[in-house]
């Protein structure tokens, strides 16, 4: 609770009006920012311990949670990194839901499988050059994403296993064409 | 140059082949259909004046374009619009200015359109602020009329150059009938309904009939005078102005079955699942 606390204090700090409008001067912006960063890092600590306790024993001392805040501008060093890597996905609603994923990669073929075995089809779209400008990006390996649906349980998570694959695969290849 | 279509399950968009810009929006199930136009504009944001009561001008504050009407960007010289195609998602890319993108995304089997929209920096070396809007053109018969949602609870009717408790008199034609939209704003006739949901908070208004406009980016380089005493003007990363990148939701469905619509969607929007990730090497066998 310690660590959630940082988060609420900085969520406290936010309740003024000028960080809900946007009526504050820049270097109040940026506090605020800095403030709740630092929350969520907090918070993402807790939700790493947690998957600790929830996940299966691994032989070795599992792995620590990675989480990746700038998958809007396509760039996570976890996915970007690693050729092979799992992927949890929680749903904070009482009911099942089913999601769109998007991960920044830089190979062009994934085996997926689901917490079942089961392969998961997948499509494979080249990151846009607009999105490649974005100065946030700077140091970004990806030059494809990788989207696929997934189905999460109620408050619940299941877990992904990807794999970058050289041989045959669920991953579809989009055919991109130039209308001008 | 034929017109493209990308269509799913449900919803099938129309692109015009030559400009690559939206045409039109059909509800495969309901048979719902329009005539839908997107573009970008922006409004020159006023620079304020030397009267001491009217020095007012556009800023964190306060919305004041200078101008009664949204300026069009430079026809592109060279255009680059995409067409990304595949079984799970289909795209249309967009480029509307140096500095204004789009994507227009269709999911197998999703009852909506994504677009996700890029615009920045915005470019201020005229020594004009600028506020970047979206506008849809849906050819809908609202009379004035368009609704929006007061936190993703209550939804508020708003009606073109009216207030319910006063008379309404104003000289600002276009801030007075802007909007706080919080994460829907919809327009509807007699049979359809358009909802557009939003991923933040944004301002909004419907200035002619069947018309939604939505603020997207603003980049001020005058104080509002009104307490931040600085300009809304900030740099960003690369001291160039900052991009802003956000994504629009578009429904078109009958009134009767719009409401389901976006309140389902809400949920899963601002709701949605968290990912995290780990470099382990483990089988899912294994993990089984």
């Amino acid at each position: 609770s310690l660590n959630i606390q940082v988060l609420k204090e900085a969520m406290g700090v936010a309740q003024h009006h000028d960080a809900v409008s946007g009526t504050e001067k820049q270097a109040v912006a940026n506090d605020y920012a800095k403030r709740l960063a630092r929350g969520t890092l907090e918070c993402q600590k807790v939700v790493n311990d947690a998957y600790k306790k929830l996940f299966p024993k691994q032989k070795e001392v599992p792995p620590d949670q990675m989480f990746c805040s700038l998958l809007n501008i396509s760039m996570c060093q976890a996915t970007e990194n690693n050729k092979q890597f799992t992927m949890t996905v929680y749903n904070p609603i009482g009911r099942s839901v089913g999601h769109w994923i998007r991960l920044p990669v830089i190979g062009k073929s994934y085996v997926i499988t689901d917490p079942n075995g089961k392969s998961v089809p997948s499509q494979v779209l080249p990151i846009s050059n607009e999105t490649k400008k974005i100065p946030e990006r700077k140091g970004s390996l990806a030059e494809n994403e990788l989207v696929f649906w997934v189905m999460v349980p109620p408050l619940g998570f299941n877990t992904f296993f990807i794999k970058q694959s050289s041989g045959p695969s669920k991953t579809q290849k989009s055919v991109v064409r130039q209308l001008d | 140059n034929a017109d493209i279509v990308i269509k799913n399950q449900h919803l099938s968009l129309m692109f015009d082949g030559n400009s690559g810009q939206l045409k039109s929006m059909k509800n495969l199930n309901s048979g719902a259909s329009i005539p839908l136009q997107q573009t970008f504009q922006f409004y020159i944001g006023h620079p304020g004046n030397t009267t001491v009561f009217e020095y007012q001008a556009s800023g964190a504050y306060v919305f004041r374009p200078l101008t009664s009407a949204p300026a069009d960007f430079q026809p592109l010289l060279k255009k680059r619009t995409f067409h990304v195609q595949g079984q799970l998602v289909q795209e249309i890319r967009q480029w509307f200015s140096p500095w204004v993108s789009q994507v227009v995304r269709l999911y197998d089997q999703a009852n909506y359109a994504e677009l996700e929209w890029t615009v920045g920096p915005i470019p201020v070396s005229d020594g004009l602020g600028k506020e970047v809007i979206t506008k849809y053109s849906t050819g809908l018969q609202t009379n004035g009329v368009f609704y929006t949602d007061a936190n993703g609870r209550e939804i508020l009717k708003r009606t073109r150059n009216h207030r319910d408790t006063w008379k309404f008199k104003t000289s600002e034609p276009i801030a007075a009938n802007y909007y706080p939209i919080n994460s829907r704003v919809y327009i509807k006739d007699s049979n359809s309904q358009f909802t557009v949901m939003t991923d933040r908070s944004q301002g909004g208004t419907s200035l002619q009939d069947g018309n939604l406009e939505v603020m997207l980016h603003r980049r001020l380089l005058y104080d509002d005078n009104l307490g931040v005493g600085e300009a809304l003007n900030e740099t960003g990363a690369d001291g160039k102005g900052l991009i802003a990148r956000g994504k629009h939701f578009l429904f078109l469905d009958t009134v009767q079955n719009s409401g389901a619509l976006h309140r389902d969607m809400g949920l899963r929007l601002y709701m949605a699942p968290s990912l995290s990730f780990t470099n382990s090497q483990m089988k899912q066998q294994e993990w089984s």
